[in-house]
């Protein structure tokens, strides 16, 4: 059965989209089947893995209102054990065409129910909101993974997320658990980020990661040239950062 | 007539909060009457001016769900011509209470009606989203300012936002403008920032401030300490750039 870990944090900017797509494709790499899903209307992770969202026939958006089975959304990426489901601008109108409809936080559980068999991973990219979409994608979920850029106000909106996993394990997801929280775009010259880094340190040391992934211009480069970064630039600090990341992932969900 | 300016991106972490905070700054440093109003219920910009937000006792939310009238919302900072309508989480609850509501798009509009006699400016910071609260801010607006990180992802979303802009234009809010787009966090040092520098003139040359923000750390510390750029540190490029943009605003409503 697949591990399905959703990346989710309603500050903009922190990295869940690098976080998503890089972690996907160092878990491929490291022979895992994995399935990236955005559930993002901006689509950043279908562009960022190469995907040209004009090519493409159908979206997250068609499989989670039951207009195609989740099986035909699947698409192959560069990597081999990498498959990926896109996402477009249509998926905005998800929201409020579920809005009366009594079962629609789990519209993607139940997509992604048919696909659990055939990976080891399941990663979801969420949106920069506590809306509909993330929703779906914490209750679709096994464990919750949230990046938190080393700047000041990212440890402010903290509080409201674990708030928000709480009512949705009480309510739509017993199961759902912290996987942790990641330190991304540590800028290792800067006092701030250290600082950020430290209270990170002493208000959650339980959750956090052992990997920390360091600010690195070629982690902003690869999507630009559709790459993960562990085909763009496998020596960058960026790439050896995710692939130890999957490394400690692996070693929680699959280990011995 | 105050000259309403709204600060809007779907795309997380652009700057969306540091050009509300330093911009209304800049603004109320140079004699105008500044209002900056928080509608995100993250209240980064609440935090980065420096109120408590435990302390106080109404926020935007009671504005605009009518249990408060806008006077009372009002409070002071550090400087003289600068005060601030603060934001907390309750305001997320906006969307949802008022989602029946066939007025549910104009109730920031009529709560800003009654303080448009007392500013020459009043800024609205928005949530990396284009819900409701943000389609609220865009109709309540004169103008909308879009801040663009000089990063991959930025353009892409651009086209959404345009549209939403169109539609709020022709259904909402026919007076509606661009006021500009505002490039952000530009990294002198790496080719990306300036590829993306330039897509962006080449494509919205003619909706392009003058100013371009530098990627400068003093704007990631400022907020830290609950001050402006132009408290913190005045002779930082952070606070130089959002002095020029803040001239440019100037020249384009007060001009002559
Ligand atoms: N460690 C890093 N070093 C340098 N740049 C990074 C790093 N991580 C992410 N970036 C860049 O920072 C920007 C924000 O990251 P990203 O888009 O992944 O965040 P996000 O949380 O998904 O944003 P959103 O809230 O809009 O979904 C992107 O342009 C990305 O390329
Ligand atoms: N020019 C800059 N140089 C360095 N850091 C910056 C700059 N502008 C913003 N920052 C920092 O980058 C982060 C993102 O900026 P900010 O929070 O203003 O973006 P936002 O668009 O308001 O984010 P959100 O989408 O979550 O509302 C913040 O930690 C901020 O302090
Ligand atoms: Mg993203
Ligand atoms: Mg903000």
């Amino acid at each position: 059965m697949a591990q399905i870990i959703c990346i989710a944090n309603q500050k903009g900017g922190v990295g869940k989209t690098t976080t998503a797509i890089n972690l996907s494709a160092a878990l491929a790499v490291l022979e895992q089947r994995t399935l990236l899903v955005d559930c993002d209307p901006q689509a950043n992770a279908t562009t960022g893995v190469g995907i040209d969202k004009s090519a493409i026939d159908k979206t997250l958006y068609h499989g989670i209102i039951h207009e195609t089975g989740a099986k035909r959304l699947v698409v192959d990426s560069d990597i081999e054990t990498l498959k990926i489901i896109p996402s477009r601008v249509e998926l905005i109108g998800f929201e409020v065409e579920m809005m009366s409809n009594p079962d629609r936080e789990m519209a993607l559980k139940h997509l992604l129910d048919e696909l659990e068999t055939s990976f080891d991973y399941i990663i979801l990219d969420c949106p920069p909101s506590l809306s509909l979409l993330t929703i779906n994608a914490m209750t679709a979920a096994h464990s919750l993974l949230i990046p938190v850029q080393c700047e000041f106000y990212a440890l402010e909106g903290l509080g409201q997320l674990l708030r928000t996993v709480k009512r949705i394990k009480q309510r739509l997801n017993p199961k759902l658990k912290i996987s942790g929280i990641l330190l991304t775009m540590l800028d290792t010259r800067t006092n701030l980020s250290h600082q950020v880094a430290e209270n990170a340190e002493k208000y959650f040391k339980h959750l956090l990661f052992k990997t920390i992934v360091p600010r690195n211009v070629k982690l902003g480069e690869a999507p630009s040239f559709g790459k993960p970064i562990l085909l763009y630039d496998p020596d960058s600090l960026g790439a050896l950062s995710y692939f130890s990341l999957a490394k400690e992932i692996i070693n929680k969900y699959s280990g011995p």
